[in-house]
């Protein structure tokens, strides 16, 4: 199991649809400080489900739709698809592949849809139980995470170690 | 709860074990649970020793050798519940070329059950990837990617304005 | 001490502004305290806009800018009692080469009043440089220095056992 | 004004007597992970005065003498000689080059050396005012410092502007 597709429409720096697709080995995002790498790997967090806006450098979850640049508007709504390829058949129903899809409006009004059905986000993890698959906190490591376990005050490494369990 | 928190830990322990000595190479490492006898009260103590050095705590380690053992430590938690996928942003930033390589070397152990995907700016792990996504911002404020033909196999991206 | 604070305040505001242009080359930046009337309870917000992009608090802003707004902004209260030297001890871990370049010409600006004591792992920041010193563990444990030939002069080393 | 040499013996990893000349430009220090840099800058931080073991990442003083390694056993005292060269005339006393050295034993006496000639610490302070060459919490940048002033927390970063003031 893996993700096959990624496409981004007006999700932060993503102004126009972008779509990126992944083979099952080691990909490299690479590009200049502030292009949108980080972003995205932020929409990867989202599209999964993910609630917590600082962990998605935001106040507020509609921060994540493109807020403007020097030629554009605003956006009206983030939108974000991503296509898993189900090839060791861990996702048990009968898809070869399972679109998982995210749309957040600017009113706040939002939907996920699976296979471009509108479902709840619980039927989204349901359908990923025992795959990993979910917002799993490790699933993206980061500088702020290195930062965290190993800083003096080690709270914040007890944080990190209680919420594994 | 005490006894699920001493469950996980004890899987986490066991994991940076195996994880250090990948990313290390050699040298050795420990983890313990201290200051308290009640676990949840207790601190983690992260021990690290690379090779040649003694054992000392974090604190004593360099820069790079900080991140690694950081590296190692937070790949053993995610071993705890692994996902299909694991993406790594810039975390190999700290690090010089040797380490660079046993860091690439370190994560080809877990290629065959793990997708990743690496946010980097370093050659040497670039080089050690399968494809390479470049992303760039030709127009101000607005991201798109450029794909990279990379070992044989071209990696096709659209950007429909 | 609250005027001396305020006194301060002001003088590594104007500074920053001046840093901020030196490193970004454009864009713009602001300091403020926020939060209180009494700039002793007052919370120190940081504003940075590098070109193209919208006003955002530093959230907001990538691995890169933040770093590089930081950089400015370390180096702002440095200029409110410089010292002699400065020594910079790998802060531009997490530039690209441009951002690098950057940096390094922002440096020059200083040169004639302040000697700098670099420590990096990035290669065009030491060909910005005007002497390079190799450190070396060639036997276990034990730091040992490698003085290397830069812009025609020799910059000697001495090591005795 | 600037720092024309640094003579390190016994301090962290350099167990054996080590001499870095400097000019009044650039110097950049290189090498890999855990040789010695920032040890480096430690010592030149020590030398000066630095007495907060946590800025020099010890938890007691004596930490900063050489402990041993596989090879060789753990030395008795620490001591760091740090030369300036006075061509400005800042300095204000007739000497052209000032050397300043501090030496510290494992039972944890010490002494200050301004030109060979044993003194106080505040002696060597007295000598700097005004030059800005005392322990100025600005002189050395660093990765620990880019994340105290980034921090969410935003009372780390206002403890910074308060040292500064
Ligand atoms: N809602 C939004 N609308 C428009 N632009 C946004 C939005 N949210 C973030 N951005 C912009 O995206 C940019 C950050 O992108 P990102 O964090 O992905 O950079 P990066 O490629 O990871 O860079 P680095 O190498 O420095 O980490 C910022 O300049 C920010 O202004
Ligand atoms: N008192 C001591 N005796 C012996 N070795 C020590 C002592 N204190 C620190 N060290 C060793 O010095 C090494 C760290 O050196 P340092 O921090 O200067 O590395 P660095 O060159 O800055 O590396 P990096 O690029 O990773 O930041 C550590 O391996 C540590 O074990
Ligand atoms: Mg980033
Ligand atoms: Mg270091």
């Amino acid at each position: 199991m893996y993700i096959s597709k990624l496409e981004i429409l007006g999700f932060k720096s993503f102004a126009t649809k972008t779509v990126l697709k992944f083979g099952s080995g080691v990909t490299a995002v690479i590009g200049p400080n502030g292009c949108g790498k980080s972003n995205v790997v932020d929409a990867i967090r989202w599209v999964l489900g993910e609630q917590k806006t600082h962990l998605l450098r935001s106040e507020q979850m509609v921060d994540v739709i493109f807020s403007g640049s020097k030629n554009r508007k605003p956006l009206n709504y983030a939108e974000v698809t991503l296509t898993i390829h189900n090839d060791d058949g861990m996702l048990g129903i009968a898809y070869s592949d399972v679109q998982v899809g995210r749309r957040l409006y600017r009113d706040g009004s939002s939907e996920y849809l699976l296979n471009e059905v509108p479902v709840r986000l619980k039927d989204i993890q349901n359908l990923f139980i025992d795959t990993g698959m979910n917002t799993n906190a490790y699933s993206v490591i980061e500088q702020r995470m290195v930062e965290e376990i190993l800083n003096e005050d080690k709270s914040q490494r007890k944080m990190l170690f209680e919420e594994a369990a | 709860a005490r006894r699920q928190f001493t469950e996980v830990f004890t899987q986490i322990r066991e994991n940076y074990k195996k994880t250090y000595k990948l990313f290390f190479e050699q040298g050795e490492c420990d983890l313990r649970l201290e200051g308290s006898a009640d676990p949840l009260e207790a601190d983690v103590e992260i021990f690290s020793r690379p090779k040649g050095k003694q054992m000392k705590s974090l604190r004593a380690l360099s820069g790079g050798e900080k991140a690694l053992t950081a590296i190692s430590l937070l790949f053993a938690i995610y071993l705890v519940k692994p996902s299909p996928y694991c993406i790594l942003d810039e975390v190999d930033a700290p690090l010089d070329d040797t380490n660079v390589k046993r860091f690439t070397r370190a994560l080809e152990h877990f290629t065959a059950k793990t997708q990743f995907i690496i946010v980097t700016h370093n050659k040497l792990t670039m080089n050690a990837c399968d494809y390479l996504y470049g992303v760039t911002m030709q127009e101000e404020g607005v991201s798109s990617i450029v794909s990279v033909k990379f070992r044989g196999e071209e990696v096709e991206t659209v950007n429909q304005s």
